[in-house]
């Protein structure tokens, strides 16, 4: 998180503020409702309490205009910029100003009301951005459902005005995950058109032949449909398909476009109901067989005939000697089985069924 | 050679960018030609969203500038 020079911020945390006037895109009362939740984000946190003003001049003012506005700090027109609000102080201090020229909406659609009023009330109350992608004062629009504040963000606006004095529950949503914490480890790894996606919280990082450094992002950023947390992926290259599982559903994704018909319950493969999530994913590409991990054991899946092949569920242990009795993820790579338990990756040969190294699973991102 | 339009649009895009978020002074541009003080410009803002800091305006960079925001600068002034 980060302050505003000389950690600017209200002297006192009994704040106020008034809406000037509204935008057409939403009924009155959804615009009050989005102030008032916006500023409830932030009273769950601390002992600031927002009395919203009728008339006069309030600490924060609230109001919507398109491009020059009266700032002298135009908007730009639909989309790109969407609102800003000026750090504590007197007059135009604390102001917050959403640009019209956007729609405003109360759910999904772009742009939510009530998230970038958080946002903003943020600013106004003596936040700077982060640059944690997950924290909601990333410069960058993205939508999310539930309680918006990061822990990130509550550690950056308590060191400003401290914490909630009659400790109302928050559910924060956890930090980006930091891909060189020598503790990390992986909820899934898949290729995607020869590009590798590990999977993490509600994060993936990219890794691209040609770019050195991993990109990391929030899923639902790229796949709004997927949900926060994905148990396993696998890449079916004949296909040209991602299939990503997260409990007992599947999504299957085309590139970056979500198949038809999706989700489906994974136990259509032939899983027995029993099994309630699948722990890890692998494509073997020499064979057309797909090897789903569950606990101890394993099933294999023939891709060509979409069915599971006889024999299975079998000990992970037996086959797969060295690696211990669970994984987290799989990856197949030239005739090696790359398994990801804890922090650890075991390079594992297929043919001479064995492990050959035991590294750290984030020495792939460059750690 | 004259610049590509493509290839303009996109420094005018990061200049209009980096001016608004990142403080950098108006009228700097040469005709076509990115400064150095906009490549530092480019690597502050890499730095900040975490990507792979190049200084040059690439793919990733020119996506993320892209993107719907908000308009305080990233840099407090």
């Amino acid at each position: 998180y980060n302050h505003f020079p000389r950690d600017l911020k209200w002297k006192n945390t009994n704040v106020t503020f008034r809406i000037l006037n509204y935008t057409p895109d939403l009924k009155k009362a959804d615009v009050d409702k989005a102030v008032r939740n916006a500023f409830n984000v932030w009273s769950k946190v601390t002992p600031l309490r927002f009395k919203k003003l009728y008339e006069g001049n309030a600490d924060i003012m609230i109001s919507f205009g398109a491009k020059e506005h009266g700032d002298f700090n135009p908007f730009d027109g639909p989309e790109g910029l969407l609102a800003h609000a000026y750090p504590p102080g007197n007059g135009i201090g604390g102001d917050t100003h959403f640009d019209e020229d956007e729609t405003w909406t109360k759910d999904f659609h772009a742009f939510n009301l009530f998230l970038v009023a958080a946002h903003e009330f943020g600013h106004a109350l003596g936040m700077a951005h982060s640059s944690d992608p997950g924290s909601l004062m990333y410069p960058v629009y993205s939508y999310g459902k539930g309680y918006p504040l990061s822990e990130d963000d509550i550690k950056g606006i308590q060191s400003l005005y401290g914490e909630n004095t009659d400790h109302r529950k928050v559910k924060p949503k956890p930090d980006a995950p930091s891909k060189c914490d020598p503790e990390l480890s992986f909820d899934a790894i898949t290729e995607l058109r020869g590009e590798t996606i590990i999977f993490k919280d509600r994060f993936y990082w990219r890794l691209h032949p040609q770019m050195p450094e991993p990109e990391q992002t929030l899923i639902k950023n790229t796949w709004p449909e997927l949900p926060n947390q994905v148990d396993a992926a696998y890449e079916n290259p004949e296909k040209d398909i991602v299939i990503i599982f997260s409990g007992i559903r599947m999504w299957a994704l085309n590139g970056y476009n979500l198949v038809d018909g999706y989700p489906k319950y994974i136990h259509k493969l032939g899983l027995p109901k029993t099994v309630r999530k699948i722990d890890a994913a692998v494509n073997i590409r020499d064979t057309g067989k797909t090897l789903l991990f569950v606990d101890e054991e394993y099933w294999s899946y023939d891709e060509e005939k979409g069915t599971m092949d006889s024999g299975y569920p079998r000990s992970l242990e037996q086959d797969f000697p060295g690696i211990g009795d669970e994984v987290d993820a799989v990856a197949y790579h030239y005739g090696y089985l790359y398994f990801y338990h804890d922090h650890m990756q075991f390079e594992y040969s297929y043919s001479s069924r064995k492990v050959m190294r035991i590294m750290r699973a984030n020495s792939m991102l460059n750690c | 050679k004259p610049i590509a339009t493509e290839e303009k649009d996109k420094l005018l895009l990061a200049d209009k960018y980096l001016r608004r978020y990142y403080g950098m002074p108006a009228g700097l541009q040469g005709e076509g030609k990115a400064s150095d003080l906009m490549h530092q410009k480019i690597r502050e803002m890499q730095a900040f969203f975490r990507l792979e800091v190049t200084g040059k305006l690439d793919d990733n960079t020119l996506e993320v500038m892209e993107m719907a925001r908000c308009g305080v600068p990233d840099v407090a002034e």
